[in-house]
């Protein structure tokens, strides 16, 4: 079973889960074309 | 025969369990390693266009930054006079540049969205633009198919091609939904 | 505590005024023109007056930064963009001024001004972090700090001679927080931690360009902070979908680091291995897979394939990591080797068991780290033995052997439990063609088939089976080592009754032997 301290660590990990990081956030600011990944249908060129 | 955990026994048992739980089989019998949006057959390196751990897909060229001579970042002095991006207002060559180098991303689907309403449509089996070449009829026409020749847009030349073709209608895409996003530019 | 009456309004308006300087057009190259005149500013308030101000200075820009950042995520109808662009707006700023502070403090001789001010500044962050962590607990938000420290490690990475000049020290400030900071310390943080370790630069900068390699092991103590974080949970198998996340995000670059410094998980696998639970196959097999750039790896299923006259098995493999010193107690130690070099006392091995467990809990029984060293000082120990003799290892040179003793003596006494982990830590040797490969093949396979017992058989087959039916990459050693079982009679493979228990398991050992045949 899980010690208290990683319960706690599961519990902090899980709210952080809800906001991850968003590749914009190492990136140069973009004003004029930022980065906005969406989902995008599979047939269309990915990469 | 070991009954317990640590012999065929116990594996047998896990892996029993993880066809049923979703929950075990990330880790046995694991995940297949190619679907994880790595090239893993590059010649070169993939630290310097890796995204991030959660990407599905390598950096794009522009989102890579390098230190550039300083006289380059001009952003500062020009960003105000810019106008608004208009995708009504651009060729198609500039769509089409927007829709392939953007993937996943917003821009791509704004772009297809204005190809659409130029009418283009996106084959999805081919993986390709498409548009009726204006005056030709069809040769052949059903209900769900026609037989016509249309422009293809060839991504590798970077040109329209005529091309006869059979088309299948539920083979072509159907007006891309674009989300609306404020503040670009 | 006690911030000097007043400090709070200056810090206020000097972060505001160095804000705006910093976007006005004629800051000047890289901000320079605006950081002579803001200093100038700095002086007037006396806040470069004290070392304990700029330390309290440096803290409450933080905290205002952060500040700043969290009212523009509790604001509603604004877009990802709109919300980054209000934050990095002074969080980009302040990490110029920190950045240009550090470049010229001192003359530009003097490296240790610079980075004992870089590392002043770190902690100043990981410390309001740590504390943010703390107070807000769920409500944590981790995206002012992500941008502080990469955008600090971009700019302090910029290909200016000055930089240049002090690149490792940064590289090791960085590290030093980053371990600080690491996601058993500040969960809340884990996954953009992982980020800022993963990121291109940073790879880029500790694996491939700091000469002679010696960012590897800083980078490696990074890797392990994270599978130590992940061992609780993975050990459970139950995946939330938060940490699988972070386990997939973990093994995208392990996969990028196999691709691209194989060299690098070569060197350090005994100590991932230590610390990496015995159920996350995959990941141990990731980096067990590892072989140098330069090396070719025959096809394990050629027919006949003669392993022992490969040229690469007589190298020994490099392994960065003193397992000598982990087999503890230094009394033990002693006895060990007395063992190895005069074959007694017999007693030595009764006791050896007791020396390896450490608890009767279920599940924690054994020191897997003891038992590692054990196993791979035994191990190297018996190949230079064998060496020492004009021989090489086979079937018939490790037998007869102190060395074999304590591996026979292990395979009989330990219970289920203690066999897996030691069985275990045998087959984490089996890796690309080098010495230890080969020695310890041999030696699973001699004590499969001098086993008295066949639930050592089935424990071995069980230990090699469950890492061929996971995904690939399997390590070379791993594929010869089973394929020579199943294949040479002298093992009679087929006989057993563990091979037949369960229509699924028969149909595993058709499908590999399958594919091997």
């Amino acid at each position: 079973p899980l010690h208290k301290e990683h319960r706690f660590q599961l519990a902090m990990m899980e709210a952080s889960f809800l906001h991850l990081p968003h590749p914009a956030d190492s990136e140069r600011i973009r004003t004029y074309f930022p980065h906005n990944p969406c989902p995008t249908p599979a047939y269309y060129p990915q990469v | 025969m070991v009954m317990d955990q640590f012999g065929m026994v116990g594996l047998l048992t896990f892996i029993r369990a993880a066809e049923t739980d979703p929950n075990l089989v990330a880790l046995a019998p694991g995940i297949d390693l190619t679907t994880l949006g790595l090239n893993l057959n590059s010649p070169g390196n993939l630290y310097s266009t890796f995204q991030s751990p959660w990407a599905d897909a390598p950096c794009r060229p522009q989102d890579i930054d390098y230190h550039v001579p300083s006289e380059y970042l001009t952003s500062i002095f020009i960003r105000d006079k810019l106008a608004q991006i208009r995708l009504n207002r651009y060729q198609e060559d500039l769509l089409f540049f927007l829709f392939y180098l953007n993937g996943g991303d917003v821009l791509q689907l704004a772009a297809a969205a204005e190809l659409y309403s130029r009418d283009w449509r996106y084959h999805k089996e081919e993986r390709v633009w498409l548009t009726r070449v204006p005056g030709v009829e069809p040769v052949s026409r059903a209900a769900v198919y026609e037989r016509s020749t249309y422009f293809f847009f060839d991504v590798n030349n970077w040109r329209k091609v005529q091309k006869e073709f059979h088309l299948e209608y539920d083979k072509l895409e159907e007006r891309p939904h674009c989300p609306i996003v404020k503040g670009y530019n | 505590f006690d911030d000097p009456p007043g400090l709070h309004e200056k810090t206020e308006f000097l972060l505001r005024e160095w804000v705006s300087m910093y976007h006005m057009p004629d800051a000047g190259r890289d901000s320079t023109k605006a950081f002579s005149a803001f200093v100038g500013q700095m002086h007037q308030q006396g806040i470069l007056r004290t070392d304990d101000l700029i330390t309290r200075f440096f803290r409450l820009c933080t905290e205002m930064c952060v500040d700043l950042c969290y009212q523009a995520l509790a604001e509603q109808n604004q877009t990802q963009s709109q919300l980054r662009n209000q934050c990095f707006h002074t969080l980009d700023a302040f990490v110029r001024l920190i950045a240009l502070l550090v470049k010229h403090s001192g003359d530009t001789a003097n490296t240790v001004t610079k980075i004992n001010l870089l590392n002043k500044v770190l902690g100043i962050v990981a410390g309001v972090l740590l504390q943010d962590h703390e107070v807000r607990h769920r409500e944590f938000q981790q995206l002012s700090y992500h941008r502080i420290f990469i955008m600090l490690f971009i700019e302090l990475n910029a290909p200016e001679h000055i930089l240049e000049n002090i690149n490792f020290q940064v590289l090791t400030a960085f590290c030093n927080t980053f371990h600080i900071l690491r996601p058993a310390k500040a969960p809340g943080f884990a996954y953009a931690w992982l980020e800022l370790v993963s990121h291109r630069v940073f790879i880029g900068r500790m694996l491939a360009i700091i000469p002679q390699q010696r960012g590897w092991s800083m980078y490696a103590q990074l890797l392990i902070d994270l599978f130590k974080f992940l061992t609780p949970f993975l050990r459970n198998t139950e995946l939330t979908k938060a940490t699988h996340m972070l386990y997939k995000g973990c093994l995208r670059v392990l996969l990028v680091l196999l691709h691209d410094f194989p060299e690098f998980l070569c060197e350090y696998h005994y100590m991932f291995c230590n610390v990496i639970p015995p159920n996350c196959i995959q990941m141990r097999n990731l980096i067990l897979s590892a072989f140098p750039l330069n090396m070719r790896l025959p096809d394990p299923f050629t027919p006949n394939l003669k392993v022992d006259m490969l040229p690469e098995i007589a190298q020994p493999p490099r392994i960065m990591t003193d397992f000598v010193a982990m087999i503890q107690p230094a009394s033990f130690k002693k006895e060990l080797d007395s063992y190895l070099k005069t074959r007694s006392p017999v007693t030595f091995l009764s006791e050896l068991r007791s020396k390896l467990q450490v608890s009767s809990e279920p599940g924690m029984r054994y020191n897997i780290p003891v038992m590692n060293a054990l196993v791979l000082h035994v191990g190297n120990q018996a190949i230079e033995y064998i060496h020492s003799k004009g021989l090489t290892p086979s079937m018939s040179t490790i037998a007869h052997s102190s060395h074999m003793d304590i591996f026979q003596n292990l395979a009989v006494d330990l219970d289920t439990e203690g066999r897996y982990l030691f069985l275990n830590a045998i087959s984490n040797q089996l890796r690309y063609p080098n010495s230890h490969t080969h020695y310890f093949s041999c030696t699973l396979l001699y004590l499969f088939a001098e086993a008295n017992a066949e639930a050592i058989q089935e424990q071995i087959t069980r230990v090699l089976l469950e890492r061929l039916i996971v995904n690939r990459p399997h390590p070379w050693g791993l594929l010869i080592t089973f394929i020579e079982l199943i294949k040479n009679p002298q093992f009679k493979f087929w006989g057993h009754e563990f091979v037949h228990c369960a229509p699924e398991i028969e149909k595993l050992f058709e499908s590999v032997a399958r594919s091997c045949m």
